[in-house]
């Protein structure tokens, strides 16, 4: 069976809203490693790809492969009723047909308690191949949101250049063209700050601005993104969680002339 | 123009 404790049930909030949008009915594959997701959204565009480790869960108990198919739209439903700082617990049989949650509020004066029935869900996984990006670039998520928003206003896609000079975000829409140029900043005092660009080679690709709108949404879940980028193949947008956990997003490329 | 490309092109079934 499956039991798993968080401390705050702020972290799944986060999670499936950040989402729920992309993708709604989904497994929740757990075993002894921890939580893990994998969905591609309606048009095979884009990616989601969560690991809730073991880790981030005190206690995480789980001795066999268990899938929990839900959909987002109803867990959203129930987790509407936790508080950001109610410690969550997941609770689920060996072959579940719902799972239980419950919540509690930190002084324990409150326990609320919820079985969600599950799908049967039969979700084909896709491997992903371990890839060498050429360009690694670590930035504050509330920067990549706002870059995103901004050109969104303009036009439907982005093309992201990474050039030993900087990272280059450029649109061009019907009323005119537009871009944003960020170059490395090291701030010692306060590291989310900081810009980092790794690259091995330079890089431009174009892709929908739409889904990285949408990827924006995880801005919550971590003060940084990492967007890894390699010529013609889907970008790799990051966000890293304490513990080990992440929530991947990956966006198939525009590639024409 | 450029083309949405689709991620299976990328990513295969396991």
């Amino acid at each position: 069976m499956l039991e798993a404790r968080l401390e705050q049930a702020q972290l799944l909030k986060k999670v499936v809203d950040a989402i729920k949008d992309l993708v709604q009915d989904c497994n929740f594959d757990c075993n002894d490693s921890g939580i893990a997701l994998q969905a591609m959204d309606n048009s095979h565009v884009a990616l989601v790809s969560m690991m809730l480790k073991a880790e981030s869960f005190n206690p995480f108990r789980c001795d066999r492969n268990i899938a929990i198919g839900l959909n987002l739209v109803s867990l959203t439903k129930v987790l509407r009723a936790a508080q950001n700082e109610d410690i969550l617990t997941l609770k689920a049989e060996d072959a579940p047909d719902s799972l239980n949650l419950t919540f509690e509020s930190s002084d324990k004066d409150r326990i609320s308690e919820y079985d969600l029935k599950l799908m049967d869900i039969d979700q084909e996984h896709l491997g992903i191949p371990d890839t060498d990006y050429s360009a690694t670039i670590s930035m504050p998520s509330a920067e990549f949101k706002r870059i995103c928003t901004d050109l969104m206003a303009m036009s439907e896609s982005v093309t992201i250049e990474a050039g030993k000079d900087g990272i280059k975000f450029a649109c061009n829409g019907d009323i005119g063209n537009g871009s944003i140029t960020l170059r490395t900043v090291q701030d010692v005092e306060n590291k989310e700050n900081n810009i980092e660009i790794a690259l091995t080679e330079p890089v431009s690709l174009t892709f929908s601005l739409k889904y990285l709108v949408n990827f924006c949404k995880a801005q919550n879940l971590s003060k940084t993104v990492k967007l890894h980028i390699s010529n013609e193949v889907p970008l790799l947008v990051e966000y890293a969680m304490e513990g080990g956990s992440y929530l991947r997003f990956y966006l198939a490329p525009k590639i024409g002339d | 123009t450029k083309k949405q490309q689709s991620l299976t092109s990328f990513f295969t079934p396991k």
